[in-house]
């Protein structure tokens, strides 16, 4: 399987394409779930709206409470849409754990979580907008993405 | 040039993984 740390990498370069007005380019400053929350919000807007986006606080600063607050919000959302409107279940072992990211931007749990996005952003009705942007990335990136796609493919079948 | 092989084969791998997702139906990634 993939090793998430590296996912972690890669994907914090391919949501970095998304262009969202919150820095996004170390673990750090995903630790808030405040630009995953943007980022989604460009996903899906008609599920992910302006008034599920104001329920994640962009006042966090450097408190850890609140950034895994925003994160439980934001993983549960992940876990709805995939299974109301991608019609599958996220398992287990795709779970992050949103303390460890909150509290240490652990890059490990970063990785599941942004794995589950990407999972949303490659199954949505705009999905062929986000591969195609995932095309243009670089190759050692792509492969990563790649991987990422197969893990989830393999162990959450249709 | 072997290295130069290499490369479009990987590129190949590539765009053939993500032009499959392309033609897959909305909805789940499997």
């Amino acid at each position: 399987s993939v090793d998430k740390a590296e996912l972690c990498g890669s994907l914090l370069t391919w949501l970095q394409t998304f262009g969202v007005s919150q820095p996004c380019s170390s673990p750090q400053d995903l630790s808030s779930g405040l630009a995953v929350a943007h980022v989604l919000h460009q996903i899906d807007p008609s599920w992910f709206n302006e008034t599920w986006l104001l329920r994640i606080r962009d006042d966090t600063d450097h408190n850890w409470r609140l950034k895994v607050n925003n994160l439980k919000k934001v993983l549960q959302g992940l876990v709805e849409y995939s299974q109301d409107i991608l019609g599958h279940q996220v398992s287990d072992q795709h779970l992050p754990d949103v303390n460890l990211i909150g509290e240490f931007s652990d890059p490990a749990e970063l990785g599941k979580l942004l794995q589950l996005v990407l999972s949303c952003a490659i199954s949505c009705e705009k999905k062929q907008e986000h591969i195609q942007r995932i095309m243009t990335l670089e190759e050692s990136v792509q492969h990563v993405v790649m991987t990422a796609i197969q893990e989830l493919m393999s162990k959450d079948p249709a | 040039d072997p290295n130069m092989k290499a490369g479009a084969t990987s590129e190949g791998v590539l765009a053939n993984f993500f032009n499959s997702l392309l033609s897959k139906k909305t909805g789940s990634p499997g």
